[in-house]
C-alpha cells in the first residue's frame, strides 16, 4: 500500500506488513506518532511500540497491547485500525484528540512476534511465546501467565507442553520482561489495557485470588459504561466483572501485575467471536469488531484522563 | 505447516457440576491432543474444544456415554484456514 489510506484494514496481515504500516503511520506523523524498540522477543524480533503524542515529557499515559496470544488475530487487526483510528481522531479534533492534549497513548501491536510469524508459517493454532522449555520438547509459555501476580499458583499449569504454562519463573519471557521494564521506567501510566479474544468479556483484577481489588467498585462501574459504549453500535453482548468471577481463576496474568503495581485501571478484553468461529473469525468481521471496541476504550480512556490518581 | 484437516470444534454447555467436572477431566488427557479454546468456566458457558480427526470418534463416544450435550462449531478447521488464506491472498492482489 502506498500510505495508510490506501492499507486494508478489512484483512488479516502479516507481522512485515503490520511493521510496514507501523512506519508509514510514523512517516506521515511525524510530529503525533513514533516508534519505541523496547526490547527483542526470544527469536530476536524487535519489540515495537507506538507512541503517540502531542509533546510534554513524560506525560500520564495509557497503554494498549494487542497479540500476546499469537493466534487470536483479530486483535492484532485491531490494533492496526486503533492506531490509524487515533491519528484520524488528532487530525479531525475530535474523540481522543482531548485526551492527546494531556496525555500520551501507547500501542504495543504485535506483542508476541514470534508466536504471531509461526501462526502465519507454521501453525495457525498457536498461542504462547516460541521460547525453548529446558528439559521438555514442547516449545512456548503462556505469555499471559509468566507475569509477578500470583505467578505458579492455581490458574496455570507447569507442564510445558500446556497451552496454559507459565513458564520457569516470572517474566521469563522477553516479551514480557520488555513491558515490566518498560512501564517500571516509565512511572507513570494510569491506565493499561490488555486485548484478547475470543468470548466478548471486559475483565479487571483479579484473576489469581477471589480478594476484591481495592478499587472494584470503581472498576465495575467503568466496565458498565465501557460495554454499554461497546454494544450500543452493534449490539454485541459482553459479559464484565473480575477475572476469577467472571471467567476462572488465572495466575500471572498481565493486568493483575500492572493493577499491583498501582495502575488503576487496568482491564483485558475477551473480542468477538458471536460464537461461530472462535479464533478464525472472518477478515469481513475486523473493522466493525475495532469499531465497537474503540467506544469501549474510549470510555476507559476519558475516564482515565478524568479521574488521574 | 500444520494442517487441521478434519479437526472439528465441539462447542460443550455443561448442565451440572458432574458434567463441568467431566469435561474438566478430558483437559488432563493429553493423548487426545485437545485444543480448548475456550476452558471450561462454569455452568452455562461454552467450553469449545477443537479435536483432532483421531480423537474426534473417541470424544462424541465419551460425552454421548455421559450425557454431556454439544454441538459442532465448526465442521473443518482447516476449510475455514484455507478461506482465511484465500482472502488473504486476494487482498493482496487486490493491493497490487
Amino acid at each position: 500500500p502506498l500510505n495508510t489510506n490506501t492499507f486494508n484494514y478489512q484483512t488479516y496481515h502479516t507481522i512485515d506488513e503490520i511493521y510496514n504500516f507501523m512506519d508509514m503511520l510514523v512517516a506521515e506523523n511525524p510530529n503525533l506518532v513514533s516508534k519505541l524498540e523496547i526490547g527483542r522477543s526470544t527469536e530476536n524480533r524487535p519489540l515495537y511500540v507506538l507512541k503517540f503524542s502531542t509533546g510534554g515529557t513524560n506525560r500520564p499515559a495509557i497503554w494498549i497491547d494487542t497479540g500476546i496470544h499469537s493466534r487470536e488475530w483479530v486483535t492484532q487487526a485491531s490494533g492496526v485500525w486503533f492506531a490509524k483510528k487515533i491519528v484520524q481522531d488528532h487530525a479531525n479534533n475530535e474523540g481522543v484528540a482531548s485526551i492527546l492534549e494531556t496525555m500520551d497513548i501507547f500501542l504495543e501491536i504485535v506483542t508476541n512476534p514470534d508466536g504471531f510469524a509461526y501462526t502465519h508459517t507454521t501453525n495457525r493454532m498457536w498461542r504462547k511465546t516460541r521460547s525453548k522449555n529446558a528439559g521438555s520438547i514442547c516449545v512456548g509459555v503462556d505469555p499471559n501467565r509468566n507475569w509477578d501476580a500470583g505467578f505458579g499458583d492455581a490458574g496455570a499449569s507447569s507442564n510445558p507442553c500446556s497451552e496454559t504454562y507459565h513458564g520457569p519463573y516470572p517474566n521469563s519471557e522477553p516479551e514480557v520482561k520488555s513491558i515490566v521494564d518498560f512501564v517500571k521506567s516509565h512511572g507513570n501510566i494510569k491506565a493499561f489495557v490488555s486485548i484478547h479474544s475470543y468470548s466478548q468479556l471486559l475483565l479487571y483484577p483479579y484473576g489469581y485470588t477471589s480478594t476484591p481489588a481495592p478499587d472494584q467498585k470503581e472498576l465495575h462501574e467503568v466496565s458498565a459504561k465501557a460495554v454499554a459504549a461497546l454494544s450500543s453500535l452493534y449490539r454485541t453482548r459482553y459479559t464484565y466483572g473480575s477475572i476469577i468471577t467472571t471467567i476462572y481463576r488465572a495466575s500471572g496474568s498481565t493486568v493483575d501485575w500492572t493493577y499491583n503495581q498501582g495502575i488503576k485501571y487496568s482491564f483485558t478484553f475477551e473480542l468477538r467471536d458471536t460464537g461461530l468461529y472462535g479464533f478464525l473469525l472472518p477478515a469481513k468481521q475486523i473493522v466493525p469488531t475495532a469499531e465497537e471496541t474503540w467506544l469501549a476504550l474510549k470510555v476507559i480512556m476519558e475516564h482515565t484522563r478524568d479521574n488521574l490518581y | 505447516t500444520e494442517t487441521f484437516v478434519g479437526h472439528q470444534v465441539l462447542r460443550v454447555l455443561p448442565q451440572s457440576h458432574e458434567e463441568l467436572q467431566k469435561v474438566q477431566e478430558l483437559q488432563e488427557l493429553e493423548h487426545l491432543q485437545l485444543d480448548f479454546w475456550l476452558a471450561p468456566h462454569g455452568l452455562g458457558r461454552p467450553v469449545d474444544i477443537r479435536v483432532p480427526f483421531r480423537s474426534l470418534q473417541a470424544v462424541k463416544a465419551h460425552l454421548n456415554a455421559q450425557g454431556i450435550s454439544f454441538s459442532v462449531m465448526i465442521e473443518d478447521v482447516q476449510a475455514l484456514l484455507d478461506e482465511e488464506q484465500r482472502e488473504m491472498l486476494r487482498s493482496s492482489r487486490q493491493q497490487l
